[in-house]
């Protein structure tokens, strides 16, 4: 160990500016508790948009939209809070920080995490970016290939949708490698 | 995927993780990220994980969750990595993940599968972040 206050976190490069971040604002004072310093470093890297896998304007859905999604966690108390699918909303750790403080529950999604956030006063807006826009018009123009859509018709290892189930084998399971997380 | 816990200076954990999932997902579709002992996990008592890689798979595994109750039983927090990340291996062999694993006295370990997986940490008086590169398992 090398002593603390201590950060770390997945993945170098453009992540680090979220490390030095959580750590200097533990260091500064700016972040008076380990919950503050880590809503400081992934905040950061959601301004950033880290590697594009982080933040707004990355990784588009089928239909071009980029939703977030984020989890906080205090090690003391056990106190989570979450959103998944969030929508038009930017500071995703942000929100999941409201979902802890002020809910008894511990994750919401969706549109209804979006009017969460906004009764919060985050703010509603398009997360899109030219950038995702490009890549999802690639996606579609590339026959919607890599595709993360299994037994239907037409076959989506080929072909764009719109897509109807077919018999489905249950013996085996099915495993992409079209992106990841 | 940034997965991120920190130790304050009383010894307190926090983790966090954020991700816009992964790349022409199905629209509703949710990953590992926001889901407590995938995505991320502390308890401040053992220590923190964070993670990242193939959510659709890895949601499966609670690899975070697995890692601390690793450290809870006396593992290391590199070992404590090794297997979270070879029991996800042992059922997808081809899945890529990465997780890294910090004790409450801040050692810390990484593990990786499907590609070389990196992570920073910062701590005490040191003057600039370390990205360490972990091999594939």
């Amino acid at each position: 160990s090398s002593g603390l206050p201590f950060v770390i976190n997945t993945w170098g490069g453009p992540f680090t500016a979220a490390t030095d971040a959580a750590y200097l604002a533990l260091v500064n004072g700016t972040a008076a508790t380990a919950l503050d310093a880590v809503e400081v470093g992934c905040t950061t890297c959601e301004a950033n948009q880290c590697d594009g896998s982080v933040g707004y304007g990355g990784s588009p859905d089928e239909s071009c939209e980029t939703t977030l999604d984020a989890l906080i966690m205090d090690g003391a108390t056990f106190a989570a809070g979450a959103v998944a699918n969030l929508r038009r909303v930017r500071s995703a750790v942000g929100v999941a920080r409201a979902v802890m403080e002020h809910t008894a529950h511990t994750l919401l999604a969706g549109d209804q995490a979006t009017a969460f956030a906004v009764q919060n006063g985050f703010v509603e807006e398009d997360i899109s970016t030219p950038d995702s826009r490009a890549a999802c018009a690639e996606w579609r123009a590339a026959a919607c290939q890599p595709n993360y859509r299994v037994a239907v018709s037409p076959d989506a290892s080929v072909s764009c949708g719109p897509y109807t189930p077919l018999q489905v084998d249950n013996t085996t399971s099915a495993q992409t490698q079209a992106s990841h997380d | 995927t940034i997965s991120m816990i920190a130790i304050d200076a009383s010894g307190a954990m926090a983790a966090a993780t954020s991700t816009n999932g992964a790349s022409h997902k199905v629209p509703g579709r949710v990953g590992d990220g926001p889901i407590v002992g995938s995505g991320s996990y502390v308890d401040g008592e053992v220590g923190g994980c964070g993670a990242t890689g193939d959510g659709d798979i890895m949601m499966r595994f609670l690899p975070c969750y697995q890692a601390v109750e690793s450290l809870r039983r006396g593992l290391t927090p590199q070992e404590a990595a090794d297997d979270a990340v070879a029991r996800m291996v042992r059922k997808f062999p081809t899945i890529s993940s990465g997780i890294v694993v910090v004790d409450n006295q801040g050692r810390h370990g990484g593990a990786g599968s499907g590609w070389t997986f990196t992570y920073a940490y910062r701590g005490g008086v040191m003057n600039e972040t370390v990205v360490v590169s972990v091999p594939p398992i």
